[in-house]
């Protein structure tokens, strides 16, 4: 089993190794990488000894051979198909963000329960009433579900994601969902961002 | 020198500490706020060591003591000012977010460049013109600075904060923040957690 903070560790190789291919830099040693991510060469190394052998010791690593890999690892290679839960605020930040598309997240459907936004069109996609959603989800085989609604309303929409089938939610609502152990969930908190800023600004010494 | 994971943690055993409260648990050992977490007691333990000498080895911690103690490290006992720059689609949805005043941290000003949303109320809150951001900021003694501003705009509003004294900066955008390195910056990308679902929604075994 795959440490889960192995798999974190991967998006951030991911994002290190896209800026390497913008600023042309071909050939990449563990501890360079390490060194930009502010990590050890022995954990880069033992981190990707998971997946397969890259590039060789005293050579370093393909930087876009390694990017390839990786995208495939994490399953980013060919598009994900995302529906989105509430069309709201965040949800419509959500919508205009190109980095979701460059990265190979496409988000293929959006669910509402307010008739105001229901059938209005958002960046290109038609808003679809969220008691469609269990009909359209398994049609266009949607593989990651986002959760962008009210505290009050997210259990009923967490049911209609699991009984089509998807197993994998980002939620945004504070509330833990339960679900049962196959579906895999991921939640958003900024607060958390906020109180080690607020930790470092009263102990500018450990920054 | 505190380790940046340790930092990281603390907001982790705040959340985990006011579930109990709600919960009316009074004592919890290091063990089973461990296994609440998926940390070692170990690792818990070395945590809370940095900060001084918390609850009595055979008895547990007291959980109100713990959570306030862990408040006043985190400096969220008292409130936290911060200053949003954008009141487009993701500073709305921040600005309507109950879950920061709940932790302390209270959005006293906001800034944008658009002359409609100037002068409009927002949530309670008066939107500003960033060109008087640099005053204002000194005046309402803020502490912490939100950026979520389009990508071309970003650098400008970057030199308003740290010329105001700002040393906390937390960042939406997708770009990397150049600043010294007595500002601290934080940023957010749902994208990282979008491709661990990823790898989750192909290996679920892994889970
Ligand atoms: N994690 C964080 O730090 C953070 C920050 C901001 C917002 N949030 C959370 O994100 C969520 C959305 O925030 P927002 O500002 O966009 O709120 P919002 O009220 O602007 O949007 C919510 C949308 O959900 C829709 N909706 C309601 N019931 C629905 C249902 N059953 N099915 C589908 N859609 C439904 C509403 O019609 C609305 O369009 C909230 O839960 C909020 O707490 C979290
Ligand atoms: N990290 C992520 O995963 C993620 C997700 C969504 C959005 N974003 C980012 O967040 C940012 C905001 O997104 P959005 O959807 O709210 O965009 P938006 O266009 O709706 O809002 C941007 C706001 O910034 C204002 N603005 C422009 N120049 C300004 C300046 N110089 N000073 C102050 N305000 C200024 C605009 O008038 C607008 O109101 C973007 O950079 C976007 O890339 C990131």
């Amino acid at each position: 089993k795959i440490p889960d903070a192995t798999i974190k560790r991967l998006s951030l190789y991911n994002k290190q190794l896209r800026r390497l291919v913008d600023e042309n830099i071909d050939i990449v040693r563990s501890k360079e990488l390490a060194d930009l991510l502010s990590l050890t060469s022995t954990q880069v190394r033992k981190d990707l000894s998971y997946f397969g052998k890259f590039g060789r010791r005293k050579k370093g690593y393909d930087v876009k051979l390694l990017l390839s890999s990786l995208c495939k690892i994490l399953g980013v290679a060919s598009d994900n198909r995302i529906a989105l839960f509430g069309a709201g605020n965040l949800g419509r930040a959500l919508l205009g963000y190109k980095g979701f598309s460059e990265r190979g997240f496409c988000i293929e459907a959006i669910f509402d329960a307010d008739p105001e936004k229901i059938g209005k069109n958002f960046f290109g996609k038609i808003c679809m009433p969220v008691s469609d959603a269990e009909k359209i989800l398994g049609e266009k085989d949607i593989k990651i579900a986002i959760i962008a609604v009210p505290d009050d309303a997210v259990d009923s929409v967490v049911d209609i994601v699991v009984r089509s089938g998807v197993k994998s939610i980002l939620n945004f609502t504070p509330r833990r969902l339960q679900v049962n152990n196959d579906v895999m969930v991921r939640s958003v908190d900024f607060t958390d961002k906020l109180e080690q800023l607020s930790y470092f600004s009263r102990h500018p010494m450990d920054n």
